[in-house]
């Protein structure tokens, strides 16, 4: 049975896909069989892997919550052998109001992925809300991985997310916890970013990750190209995080 | 009767809080009296203007918009003398619960508003979605202003945007129109920025401001201080490209 794990943050712009995308093909690259999700109606993940969102005609995300398709007739192959996407399409945007009255209705995702085998981890790329995509995602998931960007703003808005993350813990998925925290666009020179680290760490301590992805122009590139960072430019300083965060992250599960 | 502008883009992180909270300043410097309405349940406007969110008891736009006080009881002063501001809570995050079932729920905000006299200029800052919320702000609007990050996946999110705004056009808000496109953390050095410039300057032509907003960490250090760029540190590259801005802003408004 797969780990399944959210990388979700209220905040927008904080590398949510940019995470979620090279880490689950650095973990891919581990001889790990890795399925992303994309949950995000503007289907970043989905066209970061080289998806073209206008062109595409295939099943996406919103047929498999609607109940039109299983999932593994949406689930596409990617350029990396290990590494399987479920897309996302702006059509998702709708599914908020076509589940709204349904029964347990935050447990779409979690009935969809059930019926998902041969993967050891699912990784899946949340919006930047807390609405009943996310709520979704969270109770579909054994734990949470936060990005967090260096900035006042993004820590404002730890407090809301923690709390939401404890509401769901109580409410509809017991197992969830906090993966990790992962500091992103980390520029060691700013005042700014070294004091936001500084309190995270203090305030999560070990739940930190040590590996801090820095601020590398090559990640917001690679987008373009359709690719993971390691197929676009595997020598960038952007690559070496997200390998050192992909071993750390596998450690961690080693060590349970 | 104020003019009514609407900060969105359901984008993530691309400056909107940021472009609300020192245009909104920057205008009300100019002598004009500015209303800035935080429609983001994260807040972030409101804390960027020296509102402590975790402390502060006064009403805010949740009890606006639920009809529980009239907007000028919410209203509160700033240290700018033309510079009001209609805070936000996290709250507000169960509005769109609130209001789903309700006769016209898109026109919540609007009906608000038409009551707020004494101004010039009103700006909403919006949240990165096209929910419910967002599509309030764009039906009590005369126009938005849509500030776009140079980078890919900024880019590929601008023609959902563009057709969100003439859905709303053409079945909600017949005088919406684009009051114009601010690229933001522009940075000359980087080709990335240069190119997602290039095209939108192509594609959009007069609708984009000349002036761009640079990246300047100082932007992103004054929210922690709870003031606009123009008190924090009125000599840097950032005060610069509102101030900029607002001129371009203005003089538009005078050509009509
Ligand atoms: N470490 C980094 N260095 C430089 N640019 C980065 C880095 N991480 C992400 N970016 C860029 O910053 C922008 C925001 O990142 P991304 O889109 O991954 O965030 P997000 O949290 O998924 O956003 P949203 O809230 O809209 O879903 C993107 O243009 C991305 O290419
Ligand atoms: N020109 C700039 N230079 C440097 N940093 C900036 C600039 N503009 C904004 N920032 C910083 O980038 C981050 C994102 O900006 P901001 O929060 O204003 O975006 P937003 O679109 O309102 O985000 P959200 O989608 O979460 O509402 C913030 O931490 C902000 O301080
Ligand atoms: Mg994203
Ligand atoms: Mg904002």
């Amino acid at each position: 049975k797969a780990k399944i794990i959210c990388i979700a943050n209220q905040k927008g712009g904080v590398g949510k896909t940019t995470t979620a995308v090279n880490l689950a093909a650095a973990i891919s690259m581990h001889k790990k069989r890795v399925l992303l999700v994309d949950c995000d109606a503007q289907a970043n993940a989905t066209s970061g892997l080289g998806i073209n969102i206008q062109e595409d005609k295939g099943w996406h995300l919103y047929h498999v919550l609607t109940g039109m398709v299983g999932p593994s007739k949406a689930i596409r192959k990617t350029e990396f052998n290990n590494l399987h996407l479920l897309p996302s399409h702006p059509e998702l945007a709708g599914i908020e109001v076509e589940i709204a009255n349904r029964e347990k209705r935050e447990e779409c995702l979690k009935r969809a992925l059930v019926r998902v085998e041969d993967f050891d981890y699912i990784f899946i790329d949340c919006p930047p809300s807390l609405g009943l995509i996310t709520l979704n995602a969270l109770t579909a998931s054994d734990s949470i991985l936060i990005p967090l960007q260096c900035e006042y703003y993004a820590l404002e808005g730890l407090s809301q997310l923690v709390q939401t993350i404890k509401l769901v813990k109580r409410t509809y998925n017991p197992k969830l916890h906090i993966e990790g925290l992962l500091l992103t666009m980390y520029d060691s020179r700013m005042r700014l970013s070294y004091q936001v680290a500084r309190e995270v760490r203090t305030h999560f301590r070990e739940l930190v990750y040590r590996s801090a992805i820095p601020r590398n122009v090559r990640l917001s590139e690679s987008p373009s190209h359709g690719k993971p960072i390691f197929e676009y430019d595997p020598r960038s300083r952007g690559a070496e995080g997200y390998l050192a965060l992909a071993k750390e992250f596998l450690n961690k599960q080693r060590r349970g």
